[in-house]
C-alpha cells in the first residue's frame, strides 16, 4: 500500500533556503 | 575624565542605535550589539559596504553565493523591507526578530504567509504551492512524478482550503497551522536564545556603557 502523501508544506519547509541557521555559522 | 573617552566609531549607513531596536524587537541590547557583528561580518564578506547584497546573504546561508533558491531569495525579499535590493542592520534585527524563540507565534504565521505567497496577492496558490515544491525537488534528490505532485496538492488544498475557492487565505492558513505546527519549525531559531554567546566579541565594541553614562 501506498504511504499518504505528505502535506506540501511539510515538503516545502524542507527547504535549506528556509533553514538561516546557516547565517549563524558565519563566525571567525 | 578618564573613563569618558568618546569613541569615534564611524557607522555605515542603514545602522540603526541598539536601544531603539532592542525597543522594537524581542532582542535585548546586548544581543542586537551581537547580531551587528554577525552583521558585519556577513555584510563585508563580498562587498564591504555595510549592507548585505544578496550574494553575501547566499554566501551565509550556503557557503557558496552560485546556489540560486528560491526560498532564500523570498526571504531575503521580505528582510528588505525597503525593497532596494540590499538589508540594512535595522531590517535584519527587525526581520530576524520575528525568528527569535519568544516572538509572538503569530508574527512567525504572518511571516511564513508572505514567503509562501511567492506573487503578493495575499493568497497562497495552487500553482505557487506547485511552484515551491517543484523548486524543493529540484534542490534536494528526491524525486516525484508530476501525478504524486498533484496527489500531494489534492490532499493539502482539501485540508487547508477550507472555502474551496482554490487559495489559501490568511485564516486558512493559521487554521492549518495551528493543526501542524510543525510546519513553522523553521520560523524559530534557537541560536537567537544565546547570540551574545556565539558573538561575544560584541563586549568589546559595546555602546551599553556609553548610552547609559
Amino acid at each position: 500500500s501506498k504511504p499518504a502523501p505528505m502535506n506540501a508544506f511539510e515538503l516545502i519547509s524542507l527547504s535549506r533556503g528556509l533553514n538561516l541557521s546557516g547565517l549563524f555559522e558565519t563566525r571567525g | 575624565m578618564g573613563c569618558f573617552h568618546s569613541k569615534q566609531v564611524k557607522f555605515p549607513q542603514g545602522y540603526e542605535d541598539p536601544n531603539v531596536l532592542a525597543g522594537e524587537t524581542s532582542f535585548s541590547v546586548s544581543e542586537v550589539e551581537a547580531l551587528y557583528e554577525l552583521f558585519k561580518k556577513i555584510s563585508s564578506s563580498v562587498i564591504n559596504d555595510g549592507l548585505i547584497h544578496k550574494v553575501e546573504f547566499q554566501l551565509a546561508l550556503f557557503k557558496n553565493s552560485k546556489k540560486e533558491n528560491l526560498f532564500a531569495d523570498r526571504v531575503f525579499d521580505l528582510f528588505d523591507k525597503k525593497q532596494n535590493g540590499v538589508i540594512e542592520f535595522g531590517e535584519f534585527v527587525r526581520s530576524l526578530s520575528v525568528f527569535h524563540p519568544s516572538a509572538p507565534f503569530n508574527d512567525k504565521i504572518e511571516f511564513a504567509f508572505k514567503l509562501y505567497d511567492l506573487r503578493k496577492t495575499g493568497f497562497i496558490e495552487r500553482e505557487e504551492v506547485k511552484e515551491m515544491v517543484v523548486a524543493l525537488l529540484s534542490e534536494s534528490d528526491m524525486k516525484l512524478s508530476d501525478e504524486v505532485i498533484e496527489t500531494i496538492l489534492d490532499k493539502t488544498f482539501r485540508e487547508a482550503d477550507t472555502k474551496q475557492d482554490g487559495k489559501i487565505d490568511k485564516d486558512e492558513w493559521k487554521d492549518l497551522v495551528e493543526r501542524h505546527p510543525s510546519l513553522m519549525k523553521n520560523m524559530t531559531l534557537p541560536y537567537l536564545k544565546d547570540i551574545t554567546t556565539t558573538f561575544p566579541s560584541f563586549v568589546f565594541h559595546s555602546e551599553v556603557e556609553d548610552a547609559n553614562a
